[in-house]
């Protein structure tokens, strides 16, 4: 049997949140480590590899690893169902053809349950590379989502240019140009304010605004994000899931291929 | 023009 209890039920709903729009199906990979998900979106230009961790769960018991195959859009119209304060618990049995969701309130006067059918869905997952990124962006994600946003006024791609300096965001296209341009933070006195670029050499890559705006959903779920960036490789956007002292929960991942001027 | 590359030219299949 699969259950797991999370005080914070908000949490997954802004997991959720950061997904539907990206991925239509995916599978839940349950371990004693926590819940993991990874899919790419159906054009397989995008990945999303995500971990909830199993102590940020309240409860949390796993008697044998199962995998859900969940349909994303039903998953997040149920949770659509829960409060922001709600305690969320999933409950499936090992040999499951549905999946169960617990919605509690705080003060316990009222519990709804919602249960919901499962998929066969054949996990092919791809191997990420370990990758010794050649710079690492650590950003607001508010700011981060602002950039994106701002510049798919004037294109549909973004080039991202990050030297010792700092960090360059440009696009281009009919109506004309635009750039932005992020020093790096002199006093780090509020960490999550912080534009801190760690640069081992300079790296000049393009990409998909369409996607990144897709990635930014996940900006609740964290203050800041990290960009890491090499030559010809795929972006990884991370938004680190951590409690308020500070440990980590978990984490959403995006991963964006390049795109090559031809 | 901006060719979009997919992952599995980056990535492998397991």
């Amino acid at each position: 049997m699969f259950e797991a209890r999370l005080v914070e039920g908000s949490l997954l709903k802004k997991v959720m949140e950061s997904i539907k729009d990206l991925l239509n199906e995916a599978s839940w990979d349950c371990s004693g480590n926590g819940m993991c998900l990874q899919a790419m979106d159906s054009s397989h230009v995008a990945l999303v590899s995500l971990m909830l961790k199993s102590d940020g769960f309240e409860n949390y018991r796993c008697d044998r690893s199962i995998s859900l195959g969940i349909n994303l859009a039903s998953m997040s119209k149920i949770l659509k169902c829960a409060s922001n304060d709600d305690i969320i618990t999933i409950r499936a049995e090992d040999d499951a053809d549905a999946i169960t969701f617990m919605f509690e309130s705080p003060k316990q006067d009222r519990v709804s349950d919602y249960e919901m059918k499962l998929m066969n869905l054949d996990t092919e997952h791809l191997g990420i590379p370990d990758t010794e990124y050649a710079c690492v962006i650590k950003m607001p994600s508010g700011e981060f989502s602002r950039i994106c946003r701002d510049l798919s006024v004037l294109g549909d791609s973004v080039i991202i240019c990050c030297t010792k300096d700092g960090v360059r965001f440009s696009a281009k296209g009919d109506l004309g140009n635009g750039n932005i341009k992020l020093a790096q933070s002199a006093n780090v006195d509020k960490e999550e304010e912080a534009v801190v670029v760690d640069m081992r050499e300079a790296v000049t890559l393009t990409f998909s605004l369409r996607y990144l705006n897709f990635f930014t959903k996940a900006a609740p779920l964290s203050s800041q994000v990290s960009l890491s960036m090499s030559e010809d490789v795929p972006l990884m956007v991370e938004y680190k899931i951590n409690d308020k002292e500070g440990d980590s929960k978990g984490y959403v991942r995006y991963y964006l291929a390049p795109k090559i001027e031809d | 023009i901006n060719y979009q590359n997919k992952l599995v030219d980056y990535f492998f299949d397991r």
